[in-house]
């Protein structure tokens, strides 16, 4: 199955 | 002090079921303009985004801005004491230590109100920068609902491309493979029946249809759902509250090999 990402990938923490 | 009158509370009631299996313990930010979510689910994998303006309350008073700290499980058991017609009413000191719900019932003249403890929640909060998505899908959220529960069955990652031939749903899984293809539809008559495809260039991406799953709880608030999607970025899923709001998803892709 292919790896999940993370959102933290593409948007950054306020 | 924090008051807001809504003459149809199934609306609120709605977006509490829409978004309590993803998110469990949210602030809903209370300002003069809106009251607003922007709440991860706990494996930082998919993001709800809701919106409900002030507009769509008969009565909105925010003295000062408001962060309830709520448990989502315990707001949607109050919620089934309310009755499909009901007026819900919200209240809240700027103190803030506490909610008051309140459930109006014109015809019967019942009143039902509900005091819940609010919770101090520390919550992660994301900058989702304006985007110009490269395709953008309109269609209607009773088949997007059908579409998701159906290739479940296949397997758990779908991938969804949008080229000129239309929009595809695949899933591949033990017991083989499912293909769903959509395309532009926008001659019945019925405008909620419409599937209208804007591809600005193709765009084909893998996600976890669990959560995809999770998103379609949204589907009593919209006849209609917007599919939002560029290269190598997260899927935005919009469920439109008329005009008075929405319920957004944001879902980061699997990666390709």
């Amino acid at each position: 199955d292919l790896p999940q990402s993370c959102l933290l990938a593409y948007y950054e923490s306020r | 002090m924090f008051e807001a009158r809504l003459a149809n509370g199934n609306i609120f009631k709605m977006i509490v079921e829409s978004i309590r299996e993803l998110v469990v313990d949210v602030n809903i930010d209370c300002s003069t303009e809106e009251l607003s979510i922007q709440c991860m689910d706990s494996a930082h994998v998919a993001l709800v985004s809701m919106s409900l303006s002030q507009s769509a309350f008969d009565h909105f008073r925010c003295d000062r801005s408001l962060s309830l700290g709520l448990n989502l499980p315990n707001v949607s058991k109050i919620f089934k004491m309310m009755g499909r017609d009901d007026t819900m009413v919200l209240k809240a000191e700027d103190s803030a230590d506490k909610l008051m719900l309140m459930f109006e019932n014109d015809k019967s003249g019942t009143i039902a109100d509900f005091e819940l403890k609010l919770m101090a929640i520390e919550a992660e909060q994301l900058g989702v920068p304006d985007t110009a998505y490269k395709c953008s899908i309109s269609m209607p959220s009773s088949e997007f609902q059908r579409i998701v529960r159906d290739l479940q069955v296949m397997g758990d990652t779908c991938k969804i491309s949008c080229t000129k031939e239309g929009l595809k749903f695949s899933a591949t899984g033990q017991i083989g493979t499912g293909n769903i293809l959509m395309r532009q539809n926008v001659a019945s008559e019925k405008e909620e029946d419409h599937v209208t495809i804007d591809m600005e260039e193709p765009v084909e991406l893998n996600f976890a249809l669990r959560y995809l799953n999770f998103f379609t709880k949204a589907t009593p608030l919209s006849p209609t759902v917007i599919l939002k999607m560029s290269p190598g970025l997260p899927i935005v899923i919009e469920y439109p509250i008329e005009q008075l709001g929405h319920v957004k998803y944001y879902l980061a892709p699997k990666m390709e090999e």
